[in-house]
């Protein structure tokens, strides 16, 4: 099945 | 800051209350915004209102407003629609905001105090994106889609190609996909259909965190779907008058 990636592979901390 | 109409914060609420349940708004001459990440960091939501949504607009000094959505949603709750806010804050005591409703046909006013928190808020820095696809499409209808999708199955998946753009759900008894097509006959630009890619393109998203992002349809008549392979969706709404919008990332299913 799928798996539900975050938001905090993508996009950092400035 | 004086809004000529509560709703557009009551349905700002709505839209954000599912996925946040604090946030900091940041106040400056632009106006207000706010950016959050749900607990599970999975979705995340920014809003703009510009200068040009209020009726009037002054901010001396940016401000950072820490709000507790569940008292917020308590008070504007006793606001009409059609009712004026004004939100004041006072760079002097920073503990909590004025909340005015005003009712001009009926000559009354209520008064409100919400006290303000001290959020630790985490900014996510988002990189501007090439887009490999983007649809545009009356939000009303990607609501509906979403909404009835949702109940067959809790994977949505999204493919763009020159079919058109294909929204899938597949649940333990059944399968259900609804094709869109570029619509040219339409008149009204508020009805048509968009889709603009460069390669065919498929991912797979959340049902019920799509579900919650739907409810931003009450403030705009139009959606952006924003895809790129493998990079969380950005789905965009746009108010009308250069009022501001909402935006929502929200990161795909992967093997």
């Amino acid at each position: 099945g799928l798996r539900q990636g975050t938001l905090h592979s993508f996009f950092s901390k400035p | 800051a004086r809004l000529p109409r509560s709703a557009v914060l009551k349905k700002i609420l709505d839209s954000v209350k599912d996925l946040v349940k604090e946030t900091n708004w940041d106040c400056n001459e632009e106006g207000m915004s706010m950016q959050a990440l749900d607990t599970g960091r999975i979705v995340l939501v920014e809003v703009m209102l510009r200068e040009a949504a209020f009726e009037s607009y002054a901010c001396e000094v940016p401000m950072t407003l820490g709000i507790d959505m569940e008292p917020f949603g308590k008070v504007l709750r006793c606001a009409g629609g059609d009712e004026k806010v004004t939100i004041k804050a006072s760079r002097n005591d920073q503990d909590h905001i004025e909340l005015v409703f005003e009712n001009e046909e009926k000559e009354r006013m209520s008064a409100f105090e919400l006290k303000l928190m001290d959020i630790d808020g985490e900014h996510m820095a988002v990189p501007d994106a090439e887009w490999g696809a983007e649809i545009s499409m009356p939000s009303s209808e990607f609501k509906k889609i979403v909404m009835d999708l949702a109940e067959i199955g809790s994977d949505l998946t999204i493919a763009v190609s020159k079919l058109g753009v294909t929204f899938t759900a597949q649940g333990n008894n059944c399968k259900g996909s609804m094709v869109l097509q570029p619509s040219t006959a339409v008149d009204k630009k508020s009805e048509q259909v968009a889709i603009s890619f460069t390669e065919p393109l498929e991912m797979t998203f959340a049902a019920p965190y799509m579900k919650m992002i739907t409810k931003a349809a009450a403030l705009s008549s139009t959606v952006t779907l924003s895809l790129d392979e493998a990079c969380p969706i950005c789905v965009r709404y746009e108010m009308e008058d250069n009022a501001g919008h909402i935006k929502y990332y929200l990161a795909p299913k992967e093997d």
